[in-house]
């Protein structure tokens, strides 16, 4: 879902 | 569809007005804007987690009005006690979004 190695969209993760 | 949205006019002139008083730049609300009012729900962090995973629908890291209406949504529908859905229901995806 999110790219490998990129930070996540999600700002509660 | 032709579905009406599940946030009527008057609560989404409220959650429009929160909107526009937490300084949108460019029609947008980043996560760092928007973190610390959902965390004023004093609802759990992965119940937030999943609150946003739902309004992000472009998951471009931050929301525009109608995603934070959804947003604020899930946050008042929780607090009532009803639980956060796994995935957003049909009727709650804003009609600009079908």
């Amino acid at each position: 879902q999110y790219p490998a190695g990129g930070s996540s969209t999600n700002p509660f993760l | 569809g032709d579905m009406p949205w599940v946030v009527k006019a008057e609560e989404k002139m409220k959650f429009d007005s929160i909107f526009e008083s937490l300084g949108p730049v460019g029609g947008m609300l980043t996560g760092d804007r928007v973190k610390p009012v959902l965390l004023n729900s004093k609802l759990p962090v992965d119940i937030l987690g999943r609150v946003w995973e739902l309004s992000d629908l472009d998951r471009d890291g931050m929301l525009d009005r109608d995603e934070f209406s959804v947003a604020m949504y899930l946050v008042y529908r929780a607090l009532e006690g009803e639980p956060v859905p796994m995935s957003l229901p049909p009727p709650l995806v804003p009609p600009s979004k079908r």
